[in-house]
């Protein structure tokens, strides 16, 4: 059913990348086919999922985002130790794409054309975005039919929300008139905290049952799987960390509408 | 004496901001003038220290950074309720900086100018970047003496270490001779945690005595503080986190020069 997916949130280190490995992962598990994209320069969700030493040079979504002639996705896929999951991966040559795509056309929609391609051999594509509104994550908005938004319960993501929603009613209003909002979870959650209640609450108040009613609690197996270079299924299926990700795709599958 | 240090990870989520904020309080309160220098367009410094109210337009670093008139950094300087410390603020307009500078002349040393004249008038000045290494923390690792690396004990930020001292030097090499490493501050420190401690001995191992002995715990009144526009010295200054950027301050203090 090919379901394309940014996860954003120009906040740093709500939870992004955590949430695409884990998320896509258990879907995955769950007899999905899911691809992962990785756009972040910082090249975390392919260093998480152990798949650094993989990657090719000029096999990565760089040379998407920037030549002319299309590309073909399955020409830069790479297998993971998890069946059913791909990566498209990114390395750090994609800093310099930041500054490369001022000067292209079309320069927010170069991502676009190659998930499009891909979109019929998936049942979900993740993107995973570096924590910025610039011109990669545009090209993730402008690509994607909803954004999953990951958001740990403290002040300054609180803050950040209303620009990333201001951004999205930017880029619906015209480069991606279908763009929705997938989803919002909430993170590395402490419950212990009044903050972390606090401003659960108030996200709920603002977005309903746009909020998973999973969320993921605060569990250090989360951190230390990528270390490894594993999703915290392969790494420690019965942590609460492994185990909120599986539950997060349960709700996401029961959320399907019957097709 | 006028030292301009960047506060600087690509990594999202270390503790940047948190540190920028906390440790200026600490200085100030130490009987230090301290400038703080929001270069972020999330402008969460400038949030958590009570000034977006505060923030006329046009009176931002924005200004500083795009102008080709050069602009006296008293023109946009706000005091804070910290007796001592004032902030040169930022706004969302700053997001536009990253694509308006890719095209000026000498792009990466815009800030420097500004902060050469406010030099004389101050003992620190901190400059609290975004999660990038894009042209707006070029623009602080050229107009700063040294950097300061916040750092949380996880494999990411781990990772990432190595993109930004292989940045710093490029920058000494091309555009600041005299950049140099001010420390590395260990963050959100979770000590019972082996991850953590396996981190922070990595760290330690690489980069010696320039890792400061105090160590940040994770403590929820340095998140609640910015919600409500304060220092956790100001906010509850019994706290650990309030204590513990007490005590950077006292090292940074103790490990200058006689002069
Ligand atoms: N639920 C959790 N419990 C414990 N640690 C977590 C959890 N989720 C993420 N982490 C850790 O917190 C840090 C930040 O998470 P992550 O890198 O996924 O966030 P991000 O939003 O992708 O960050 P960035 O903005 O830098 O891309 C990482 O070290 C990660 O391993
Ligand atoms: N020692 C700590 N204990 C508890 N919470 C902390 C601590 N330090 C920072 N925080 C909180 O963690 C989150 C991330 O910290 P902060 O925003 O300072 O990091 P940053 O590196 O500036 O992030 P960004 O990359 O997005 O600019 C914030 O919500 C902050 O309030
Ligand atoms: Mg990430
Ligand atoms: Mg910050």
């Amino acid at each position: 059913m090919g379901r394309i997916i940014s996860i954003a949130n120009q906040k740093g280190g709500v939870g992004k990348t955590t949430t695409a490995i884990n998320l896509a992962a258990s879907l995955a598990m769950g007899e999905r086919s899911v691809l992962l994209v990785d756009l972040d320069p910082q090249s975390n969700l392919t260093s998480g999922i152990g798949l650094t030493e993989a990657v090719a040079s000029k096999r990565t979504v760089y040379e998407a985002l920037t030549s002319d002639t299309p590309l073909d996705p399955r020409e830069i896929e790479l297998d993971t130790q998890v069946t059913g999951l791909r990566l498209i991966p990114a390395d750090r040559h994609l800093t310099g794409a930041e500054v490369e795509l001022v000067g292209m056309l079309a320069r927010e929609s170069r991502l676009r054309p190659l998930l499009q391609q891909a979109k019929s051999r998936y049942d979900y594509i993740f993107i995973d975005t570096p924590p910025s509104l610039g011109l990669l994550t545009l090209n993730a908005l402008v690509a994607a039919e909803t954004i999953l938004i990951p958001l740990n319960c403290e002040y300054f993501a609180l803050e950040g929300l209303a620009e990333l929603t201001s951004t999205m009613q930017r880029v619906r209003a015209t480069l991606n008139p279908t763009l929705d909002l997938e989803g919002v979870l909430l993170t590395m959650a402490d419950t212990r905290t009044r903050l972390g209640q606090g401003v659960a609450e108030e996200v709920r108040r603002h977005f309903g049952d746009k909020v998973y009613d999973t969320v993921i609690p605060r569990n250090v197996r989360l951190a230390e799987a990528p270390g490894h270079g594993l999703p915290a299924i392969l790494y420690d299926v019965r942590s609460r960390g492994a185990e909120a990700y599986l539950a997060l795709a349960r709700e996401i599958l029961d959320r399907e509408a019957p097709r």
